[in-house]
């Protein structure tokens, strides 16, 4: 009843080893280094991104996993979103206060 | 050589008597604020610099070893100390007592007769001053180590702005209330430790902070000249800092909301509070807003320039 | 270096502090603006 668990669970911590010097991985050396067709290593590539274990994105086409965060720019973005978001309220609120 | 009267060198010399005099007068002990002046060798300063850059966003902490010299506290030399997260534990450096103590004995042993004048300590990214933990840990250390100097320095803001960020404090007695309130360089304080460093800015005051080098700090300095420039034109403090520029937008961000927030609901403002029959008016919250937000930009904008002007010297086509 | 990658990075740079710049001036101008609602208010008040 387990085994399918415990064989995930395995083929995951090997898996995060494996990446763990890489930027960009072919899929196929994934599966030969870990025995495990290439649709299985997929699955696994898409859960781990998907629970936020990996950052990265999986090119189907030429069947690469290209690790890196895509959004390390947005952090930027998103603050000086923020700011102008603040900017544009504290401004109604001086605005308002006008008598 | 380095021992005569007009070397300039001489600050290298520890005078044995000198130090047993010191010791005796105890001067700091009738006046709290004895101690005016920190002199910090090169060494120690890199040290301690590297050091603190070293612990990434995690707080470390060293001691300093050194004299004193009249209002002057001098630090020679500097060490690290194998602890880490020193502003989340009450008392991180109690893991380096052993450590603390065979480095001084052996020290000795070498001929190294400084003793232990001050501890340093980082805060990555929020500033240089004291926290309630830092306050009572250095009125701890003044109470049975005396003399001793705390000092703080901040790697994120070193690379940020491009100097140093480093502050030399000491601790006024239990119940002592100074005079005259010191005047005290403004700096940003992120929102999460405004409380932290507002409750406790009166306890300590700032000492001013010189560094001399020696002639073979100097020749050692001249020959890195060129590795120097080759690190500084390779590198770019925009992108090099780019996580804590967001940090500091975010925490304007958040501080803009405060001030929105107090705003909507005085009608007056800051402007007939208490402050106002205060000999000097207090700023108001939005004065040091917009101060920090010029500040953030202000490092920017210099990247940016040394970017620019890279660009032009190195990627233009010769006219 | 003469590439059109790096002149789109090194203009997203650009581009990036410049609104950094405008964003700052904005608050500038809130704070002052600030000020003289607030004085405003005092000088001119209905009560």
């Amino acid at each position: 009843n387990y085994i399918e668990d415990l064989l995930r669970n395995i083929r995951t911590q090997v898996l995060l080893k494996l990446i763990k010097p890489y930027t960009r991985i072919r899929i196929p050396f994934i599966s030969k280094e870990l025995n495990v067709p290439e649709k299985d290593v997929e699955q696994l590539l898409v859960s781990l991104i998907l629970d936020n274990k990996i950052q990265g994105h999986i090119d189907q086409v030429n069947k690469l996993l290209e690790r890196g965060d895509r959004s390390k720019g947005m952090r930027k973005y998103t603050a000086i979103d923020k700011w102008n978001t603040q900017l544009k309220s504290l401004h109604q609120t001086i605005s308002n206060r006008v008598c | 050589a380095s021992s005569a009267a007009n070397s300039p060198d001489r600050i290298y010399c520890y005078d044995e008597a000198a130090n047993a005099r010191t010791q005796q007068e105890k001067a700091w002990t009738t006046d709290p604020h004895y101690f005016k002046k920190v002199k910090i060798s090169a060494l120690a300063l890199l040290k301690m610099v590297v050091h603190s850059r070293s612990g990434g966003t995690i707080e470390v902490m060293g001691l300093m070893q050194g004299k004193t010299d009249g209002d002057t506290i001098i630090v020679m030399d500097a060490f690290a100390l194998p602890v880490e997260g020193t502003e989340t534990r009450v008392n991180a450096q109690a893991d380096a007592y052993e450590y603390m103590v065979e480095y001084s004995t052996i020290n000795k042993q070498v001929g190294r007769l400084e003793n232990v004048v001050g501890w340093y300590h980082s805060h990555p990214g929020y500033g240089c001053w004291l926290s309630g933990i830092d306050v009572s840990t250095q009125m701890l250390n003044q109470q049975f180590q005396e003399p001793f100097l705390a000092v703080v320095i901040d790697p994120t803001r070193t690379v940020s702005a491009g100097k140093v960020e480093i502050g030399a404090f000491r601790t006024y007695p239990q119940g002592y209330k100074p005079s005259d309130e010191p005047v005290s360089e403004y700096q940003t304080i992120p929102l999460n430790k405004i409380e932290d460093f507002g409750v406790h800015c009166k306890q300590y005051y700032a000492l001013d902070i010189t560094y001399f080098k020696s002639a073979l700090d100097s020749h050692l300095l001249d020959l890195l000249w060129n590795k120097y420039w080759v690190n500084t034109l390779s590198s770019s403090p925009i992108l090099a800092s780019r996580d804590y520029v967001a940090g500091q937008i975010f925490d304007l961000a958040d501080k803009l909301e405060q001030a929105e927030n107090q705003m909507a609901s005085s009608r007056y403002g800051s402007y007939m509070s208490s402050s106002q029959r205060k000999k000097e008016p207090e700023e108001s919250q939005l004065t040091k807003i917009t101060r920090d937000s010029s500040k953030i930009t202000a490092e920017q904008v210099h990247g940016l320039m040394s970017q620019v002007i890279k660009d032009i010297l190195f990627n233009s086509k010769p006219v | 270096i003469e590439s059109e990658k790096f002149q789109d990075e090194f203009l997203m740079e650009f581009n990036d502090t410049l609104l950094m710049t405008y964003l700052a001036m904005f608050t500038n101008c809130t704070g002052t603006m600030n000020d003289v609602v607030e004085k405003f208010n005092i000088a001119y008040d209905r009560h």
